[in-house]
């Protein structure tokens, strides 16, 4: 654990927390995709089989079950309890134009062709462009409101100080994965159009 | 020596 890797798992943590939050005090999912939601909530599902095999740590199981647990209460808010308010008309980005891509690229392209093995390169690739339905969206309707931009912010940040992690772990521990590093630096740069807009208009987005 | 694909993060 460096100061790297913590503030990034925070800084996902509170992206998290502000996504849920959001609906749940103004009743509304109005402007947020739940297309990247249920990606996401596929990601958590995917990459934390490793929760039934092997224990890391109490901090490592007690995060993933929390992601795990606000992932599915997202899509439940979304697609069940706040329903009336989810805008389906605008999130039109095909799901399966990035989990049919993705799937066969986590089957040639991993570090061991085995069940969990393929299960966490498919969360590694599919987390890295999970974000683009919402950005989609956005586009679509040309504004974001200011939270959800923190909630994009925080999201955003939090693969790019991974990126700095792996550099430290690099020089410190010897670690290195390159499947986690290129799809983290896919996934940051994805998130560096909408940095430049946050930074440059600071609270809600109209393009 | 490198240490290869834990799987330590979240």
């Amino acid at each position: 654990m460096n100061i790297f890797r913590l503030t990034g798992d925070l800084s996902h943590l509170a992206a998290i927390i502000i996504l849920l939050l959001k609906i749940w005090k103004t009743r509304s999912c109005a402007g947020i995709s739940g297309k990247s939601q249920i990606l996401f909530a596929l990601v958590f599902t995917t990459r934390y089989l490793d929760l039934l095999t092997s224990f890391i740590s109490l901090y490592n199981t007690t995060m993933k079950v929390i992601y795990i647990g606000c992932a599915y209460a997202t899509v439940y808010l979304i697609y069940m309890k706040f329903k009336a308010t989810y805008d389906g008309n605008h999130d039109s980005f095909r799901m399966e134009f990035l989990v049919v891509p993705v799937g066969g690229l986590a089957c040639l392209v991993n570090h061991d062709f085995s069940f969990l093995e393929i299960l966490w390169t498919f969360s590694i690739y599919l987390e890295s462009v999970a974000i683009l339905p919402q950005l989609f969206m956005i586009s679509k309707t040309g504004e974001a409101e200011t939270i959800t931009t923190h909630y994009l912010f925080f999201l955003g940040l939090y693969r790019a100080l991974y990126l700095f992690n792996w550099i430290w772990r690099f020089y410190f521990e010897g670690f290195f994965d390159m499947i986690a590093i290129v799809a983290g630096m896919v996934q940051t740069i994805l998130y560096c159009d909408f940095f430049y807009l946050y930074v440059t208009k600071g609270q809600g987005i109209s393009l | 020596s490198l240490n290869i694909n834990p799987k330590d993060e979240l």
